[in-house]
């Protein structure tokens, strides 16, 4: 038996939109740990890696570890039945076939129950290395968002070029060239407004826009993104859910013809 | 510029 409740679906509404537009089928992994989810795209260019930890439930029971394989947009629609002040309540039987969505709102006066059909899903999972990177930026989501966007109307790629204090997002297209120069705050009140840079090297790598644009759908996720980088590896765009877990991206930098 | 697949960095488990 697995149960697990959070007191907003709002978080996990926004967790969906997150994934839907960069995978159509993934399983949740359910354990005493938590839910997560690895997935790469279809044309398998990045991977989504998501972490829910136990803590962050009101209540979360797992008897025992299920996968939970779920048509992300049949999944993303049912999650819209939900009221973001809604609570949420998952369920699912140990060798069950269906999980169990009960939305309950604030005031108790109505309960609905959707079940959703699971999915027998053999799914690749890779090994993600924890390592250390040259360099890891941290700006608010919504900036970084803005930049892949205006971006994308020059080019299909970004090079993101750091450097201490600062970094370049630039790029290149048949109309024209663009350059962000993204300084890092000297001082700043609230957290969330913060750029921050450091540099064990300076990097200089280019990313395909197109991917990083569906990262961003993260952006509600969290105030504030991170970007870890290093020569000749997978950028990694990492959104926290506050008190929660968290969204990472990855994505292999463009390679020199 | 060539994107290389993700599954070229990380392991199989």
């Amino acid at each position: 038996m697995f149960e697990c409740r959070l007191p907003k679906a709002e978080v996990l509404k926004k967790t969906m939109d997150a994934l839907k537009d960069l995978i159509k089928e993934a399983v949740w992994d359910v354990s005493a740990q938590g839910l997560s989810l690895q997935s790469m795209d279809s044309s398998h260019v990045s991977l989504v890696q998501v972490t829910l930890r136990t803590e962050g439930f009101d209540t979360f029971r797992c008897d025992k570890n299920i996968a939970l394989g779920v048509n992300m947009d049949t999944m993303q629609k049912l999650m819209k039945c939900a009221s973001n002040d809604d609570n949420i309540t998952l369920k699912s039987e140990d060798n069950g076939d269906l999980l169990s969505l009960i939305f309950e709102s604030p005031n108790g006066e109505k309960t609905s129950e959707y079940e959703m059909k699971l999915m027998d899903l053999d799914i690749e999972q890779l090994g993600i290395p924890d390592q250390e990177y040259s360099c890891t930026i941290k700006m608010p989501s919504g900036e970084f968002q803005r930049i892949c966007r205006d971006l994308s109307n020059i080019g299909e790629s970004v090079n993101i070029t750091v450097v201490k204090g600062g970094v370049d997002f630039s790029a290149k297209g048949d109309i024209g060239n663009a350059k962000i120069h993204v300084t890092e705050s000297s001082n700043v009140d609230n957290e969330k407004d913060a750029v921050t840079v450091e540099v064990n090297e300076p990097v200089n790598l280019t990313f395909a826009l197109r991917y990083l644009n569906f990262f961003t759908k993260a952006t509600p996720l969290s105030g504030q993104v991170s970007l870890s980088i290093s020569p000749d590896v997978p950028l990694v765009v990492a959104y926290e859910i506050e008190d929660l877990g968290h969204v990472k991206y990855f994505l292999a930098p463009k390679i020199e013809n | 510029m060539p994107q290389p697949s993700i599954s070229s960095f990380f392991m199989k488990t």
